[in-house]
């Protein structure tokens, strides 16, 4: 199993040096390991977005902090891509131009994969091909609505 | 493969029997606070096969059934259905001359869960066998939760390792 | 003490109770102690938004969770409410309806409290007497900006 | 009382003198993400006496020096300064009679920190003193971060009970 974590590591590591710039629009990123015995070793992640210094993730804002651990988790999905991919409110603590780059993202990974994503964010939900409204007009009770582009907009809340 | 429906009947708050239908790609699921939309990603992931309370946002397994509102009785069973477009064959072995597989889950309050697949009774380790290799599964990276990007930040680097080794 | 932490106990308790329901516009909530003893007890928080029955915030949805933790912060912080209060993106799960009545509470507390809110939400920024924008036109190094709410809107990154 | 100037030099991302002026109830603070909002907070937390890195999203105490970017040599030393309106008296004791109060704290990398009140150079107790019943300090509930409503929400029973113990 050492082979095989040591394989995966590696594999993640060189996904996530391609996809943390793709994301940030520049910058680097890599994982480090905190040991050198693989099966003992801890796995920082280091993150530095355009124009600033090195840092582990914890240093920076929180929607840098987002944005790294997308592209890190999309970095392991990308070992053995699913057929479908289910997010919820991944884009919370983003700015739209933040959240227009994972729009990219997605829509990109759309080709192989199917996206079902849950947001607040009108400008995510303007990126959906097709939209899933949900409501609670009996208390308690959920239901399915149709619902065109301007109507979503105003269920999940952006006005 | 992708997936075509989810239809879900007494899972949380969805009590009626309710079928999503999946046409493209790109689908967004919009709605306001506390209406449901968390509830369709934990019977996914229910149905694929999930059995900790934990991960479904419950204190017991049957806190995913129905439990009542201000104006409906708690309901007795929840069930879960999804059913997947197979025309490529990337579910392998028997199941790949088939078009179209469905996976199923029923749970009743006072007996255990019950799986099926294309509609024939069959085991979890059966459903969880199908998904091996193709990258889904409950705890797979293919469902990101509310709290999973919030994890994935606040992890040490030990819990890191664990979240590879689990991928590995 | 113990009579000190059975005071803010209930006067916590007894504050929660009334803004829970003008927070969400109706439903109920309380906090419950899981032992007799309350040196040894722990504390769990109820909460039943309108139209659901009562359960544990665990069993709440996630905007759900952030509305109620946002009554009980305040319910504690009106035991002793301070000349100022700091808010960082408070809002951030929430949908419109949330953030209007969010802003509401906020409205009615700025009588006598001096708020400094940070938010991408416009509706959070539309509630400002005034704004201050930040940026990092050098990368690395914050500077402030004046802005004006149409600039602030789109700085915040809400298109 | 109310707070009517923040005064920031060397603090994190505020490498330059920065005046952040306060003239209302109030004050929406935005820009895109990474741009420093959360760092003013952070300086307002570190001036009234926090003394613990994790609180300020550091790792050492000299996390809260400016260290450097791509165009920028790190600094010696940070200051920042609160200025208060005080013309109701409610900061009391010996302070009561003045019209305007400041605190300032001044870090350098190979020394401690160093505290003044009303330009005069004092211990750090004095500072958490002038706060004490004014409901303000470093840790209290007028100062939500942008984790503190996520650790509410998943507090167990018992971390609940530490937090109603903190505010009594
Ligand atoms: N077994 C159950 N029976 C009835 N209702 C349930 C059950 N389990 C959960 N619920 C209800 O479902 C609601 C949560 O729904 P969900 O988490 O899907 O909301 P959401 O649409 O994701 O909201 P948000 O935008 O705030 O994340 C809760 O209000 C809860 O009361
Ligand atoms: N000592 C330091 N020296 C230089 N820069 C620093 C220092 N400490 C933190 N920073 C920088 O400040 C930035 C974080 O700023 P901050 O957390 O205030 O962002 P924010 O505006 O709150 O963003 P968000 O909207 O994403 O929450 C990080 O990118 C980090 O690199
Ligand atoms: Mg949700
Ligand atoms: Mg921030």
């Amino acid at each position: 199993t050492r082979a095989r974590l040591r394989d995966t590591y590696d594999k993640v590591n060189e996904n996530f040096q391609t996809l943390f710039p793709t994301v940030f629009g520049g910058g680097k990123a890599y994982l480090e390991l905190t040991d050198d015995n693989l099966l003992e070793a801890g796995v920082s992640v280091m993150a530095c977005p355009p124009g600033k210094r090195n840092s582990t993730i914890h240093l920076l804002s929180g929607g840098e902090k987002t944005m790294t651990a997308i592209a890190l988790i999309f970095s392991i999905f990308q070992l053995n891509p699913a057929p479908f991919c289910l997010l919820d409110e991944a884009d919370a603590a983003l700015d739209d131009a933040n959240v227009l780059r994972f729009c990219k993202l997605i829509k990109t990974m759309a080709e192989k994969t199917q996206f079902i994503f849950i947001s607040h964010n009108k400008l995510a939900i303007e990126m959906a091909e097709h939209l899933l409204g949900v409501t609670m007009h009996e208390p308690g009770v959920s239901r399915l609505v149709s619902v065109d582009i301007q109507e979503a907009i105003d269920l999940a809340g952006n006005e | 493969m992708y997936l075509k429906k989810i239809k879900l009947a007494g899972f949380k708050s969805f009590v009626d029997p309710t079928t999503v239908l999946l046409p493209s790609n790109l689908i967004s699921v919009v709605g306001p606070n506390g209406c449901g939309k968390s509830n369709i990603i934990d019977a996914v992931c229910w149905v694929m096969g999930e059995n900790s309370p934990k991960y479904l946002r419950g204190e017991s397994l049957a806190d995913v059934i129905f439990n009542g509102s201000t104006t409906r009785k708690p309901v007795g069973q929840c069930s879960v259905e999804l059913i997947f477009d197979n025309q490529d064959g990337s579910i392998g072995g028997e199941y790949a001359k088939y078009g179209e597989i469905s996976i199923k889950r029923i749970l009743t309050r006072d007996s255990d869960s019950a799986y099926y697949l294309n509609g024939t009774h069959c085991r979890r380790k059966d459903i969880v066998d199908i998904f091996l290799g193709t990258g889904l599964g409950s705890r797979s990276y293919s469902i990101i939760g509310q709290n999973m990007i919030a994890r994935i930040i606040e992890a040490k680097p030990d819990e890191m390792r664990v979240y590879l080794e689990e991928a590995a």
